[in-house]
């Protein structure tokens, strides 16, 4: 059913 | 000193409703342009985003900005003793707020609650601006309908989009099924479909977030999804003259 990547992949801690 | 106060209580009930399947404690953001919140689901894969602007309050004060730390279960609980049609006031004094007020009003009843808050030392995510290839805006309980329908037959739900319409599908143990919606200008809004593909997408996403999220249908008539390939797309509620509601959510990728 494929990987599911986290959010904090793609968004950087500010 | 903090205070807003909604014209709509029921609105901001909707809102603790969308979010409260997604994110358990949250820092409530309040500054001179309004009320903000970002927050990550439990397992830290979707991010939930909220933006209320100032002018869409009734009355909204705050000479400083402020982080109020508040578990959305126990928000929930004090927001259970409002009425929907209740107008809501979130109050505050103190610039590091240990509490936060709640006045809940109607005809012949006013309520005061306060709520005790907490410091969460939740890391803020840098969401970049993103021109996405395609962005499509459809009638939000069509979309709450088929994510639920076909996260019945499978738990990730394929979407791809092209300049006639947008197609879900499912590729599950049981079976497969898609559903294409056509774009449509029909002069009632909240039936439109419309699509911008600059280009077109195919991404699969796991079902249950959107079927966790859509409670913030109630929302708005309209959702956008906007989506780029291999990116994480965005449903986005718009809360008339308020803001916006989104989650983002990252593709799944096929091993």
């Amino acid at each position: 059913q494929g990987i599911q990547n986290p959010i904090t992949m793609f968004f950087k801690k500010t | 000193m903090f205070e807003a106060k909604f014209e709509d209580g029921g609105l901001f009930k909707k809102i603790v409703e969308a979010i409260k399947e997604l994110v358990k404690n949250v820092n409530l953001e309040a500054n001179g342009t309004g009320i903000s919140l970002q927050a990550m689901d439990t397992s830290h894969v979707a991010l939930v985003a909220l933006q209320l602007n100032e002018k869409g309050f009734k009355k909204y004060r705050c000479e400083k900005s402020l982080t109020m730390g508040l578990s959305i279960e126990n928000l929930q609980k004090i927001l259970k003793c409002s009425g929907n049609d209740d107008q809501i006031t979130l109050r505050t004094q103190d610039e590091e707020p240990t509490t936060l007020s709640f006045t809940f009003e109607s005809k012949n009843r006013i309520s005061e609650f306060q709520l005790n808050l907490m410091s969460l030392d939740q890391e803020q995510l840098g969401v970049p601006d993103t021109e996405y290839s395609s962005v499509v805006r459809m009638p939000s309980n069509e979309f709450t309908k088929i994510c639920r329908e076909l996260g019945n037959i499978n738990e990730a739900i394929g979407i791809e989009t092209s300049k006639e319409g947008i197609k879900f599908y499912v590729k599950g143990d049981i079976g497969e099924g898609q559903v294409s919606v056509k774009i449509n200008d029909t002069e009632k809004p909240e039936e439109r479909v419309e699509c911008e593909v600059d280009e077109p997408v195919n991404l699969s996403f796991a079902v249950r977030y959107f079927n966790l999220f859509n409670k913030a249908s109630a929302l708005s008539s309209q959702v956008i999804l906007s989506m780029s390939q291999d990116q994480p797309l965005v449903i986005e509620y718009i809360i008339e003259e308020m803001g916006s509601l989104k989650l983002y959510l990252a593709p799944k990728i096929n091993d």
